[in-house]
């Protein structure tokens, strides 16, 4: 018997427009 | 010396494993720098989604968070990037499109929400995600969809703008029927007319490689309905704009070739099985414009056969077409005021609105119809032109 799956953990998403503003990798150098 | 034995297809979970520091190096490699026109022509069609989603597969079986959101901020930024960059190339557009669809299917068929997985095998089923959910995501993702749908349809649009009118109206392919020309009126086109002239035939092929580009790249059937409506929209809508504005668009003759056209077009939807999207009532204003310019327009049963015809037709764009009504030879004559006049009565009660140019820039709502795919992620292989080679099949 397989035990039931753990519910998952919802990831909060930031709006399109708010990843823009995070820059996650944009610094100077980078692709 | 380590020596690498292959493993067999089913022994593989369908994921990619790949180090935090390597995520930069993924993106450049999988996203910027691939070139659609070249390594992307003989890949899977939406092989670059299926990566992408299956490196999230692993960053989700690890139970890392950090390294799920970072990886699909990168993918997200990145795709963004790319557009930016080269957003009026139909073939990156388009490539981009078809894969973040694909991104966005992958991401609803693995949920593990009962909804997406009904089509899935049973090894599908095993490969869903197992510590996230990423419904929020599926949203940001399609937002981009959609940002990246309307920079299609422009980039559409620029190419086809140029052949409109041209392959629309002013190029004559009907011999024997528009030779004589409405009498007075000046070739307006002579300047480019017999040198590099758009046809009818140019707007078939370009509608033909926006088609064979779509398809390559592995586009959702549906959604290429919709872009084809869209187009069609514009080819419309431009056409009955320019016929509205000149004089010399506005004869017997000019109506013939317009129908003739615009079978032409039909014929190209039905070649593509394409019949059923939307595509060719989008035409019925100028369908009906080419058909006011050929029905007789005299008497008061004309006015109201006519009146009952162009219902996808303003008042202002009917008036405007029998006020520019320019006969071609001496067997037809110009539209009387009275005639123009008994129209304008009979039509009096509609609720319309005043506007005689239809608006080119509309853009219909896009949807993106979930579609699964029966593609196995644990037979996935990487070819090595991508350069992805620090990624570890799980």
């Amino acid at each position: 018997l397989r035990a039931p799956p753990r519910p998952r953990v919802r990831l909060k998403a930031p709006t399109l427009a708010e990843m823009e503003e995070m820059n996650v990798w944009e610094e100077e150098g980078s692709p | 010396r380590a020596v690498s034995i292959p493993r067999r297809e089913k022994d593989f979970q369908g994921m990619l494993e790949y180090k935090r520091q390597d995520e930069l190096k993924l993106v450049k490699n999988l996203i910027l720098e691939l070139k659609p026109r070249g390594v992307a022509v003989n890949l899977i069609p939406g092989l670059p989604a299926y990566i992408l989603f299956m490196c999230l597969r692993h960053a989700d079986y690890v139970n890392d968070d950090e390294k799920v959101r970072t990886l699909l901020a990168s993918t997200i930024n990145c795709i963004k990037k790319i557009l930016k960059k080269r957003g009026d190339d139909f073939e990156t557009v388009s490539f981009w499109l078809a894969n973040t669809c694909r991104f966005l299917h992958c991401l609803k068929q693995y949920s593990g929400d009962e909804v997406f997985m009904k089509h899935n095998s049973a090894r599908q089923n095993e490969h869903c995600l197992s510590n996230f959910d990423l419904a929020e995501y599926r949203q940001v993702i399609s937002d981009l969809a959609i940002q990246i749908y309307q920079q299609l349809i422009k980039c559409m649009e620029n190419i086809l703008q140029a052949m409109i009118v041209s392959g629309m109206l002013e190029h004559e392919t009907i011999q024997g029927v528009s030779g004589v020309k409405p009498t007075g009126l000046r070739k307006r086109t002579s300047s480019i007319a017999d040198e590099g002239m758009y046809t009818l035939e140019s707007i078939l092929r370009q509608l033909g490689a926006f088609h064979s580009t779509m398809c390559q790249h592995g586009t959702d059937p549906e959604l290429i309905k919709q872009v084809v409506k869209q187009q069609f929209y514009i080819i419309g809508a431009v056409t009955l704009n320019n016929l509205l504005l000149r004089k010399d668009m506005c004869s017997w003759s000019k109506g013939m070739q317009i129908r003739y056209n615009v079978s032409q077009l039909e014929e190209w939807l039905r070649d593509k099985n394409l019949m059923a999207c939307g595509a060719k009532e989008t035409l019925e204003p100028l369908i009906q414009a080419a058909q006011l310019l050929q029905v007789k327009k005299k008497t008061d049963e004309d006015a109201e056969a006519i009146c009952s015809m162009c219902h996808a037709l303003t008042t202002a764009q009917i008036v405007k077409v029998l006020n520019l009504y320019t006969p071609v030879n001496e067997f037809e004559e110009r539209v009387s005021v009275s005639f123009i006049r008994t129209i304008q009565t009979r039509l009096r009660g509609r609720c319309e609105s005043p506007q005689l140019l239809m608006d080119t820039k509309v853009i219909y709502p896009v949807t993106f119809p979930f579609n699964p795919s029966a593609l196995a992620l644990e037979t996935i292989q990487i070819p090595s032109s991508l350069n992805l080679g620090f990624l570890v099949r799980v």
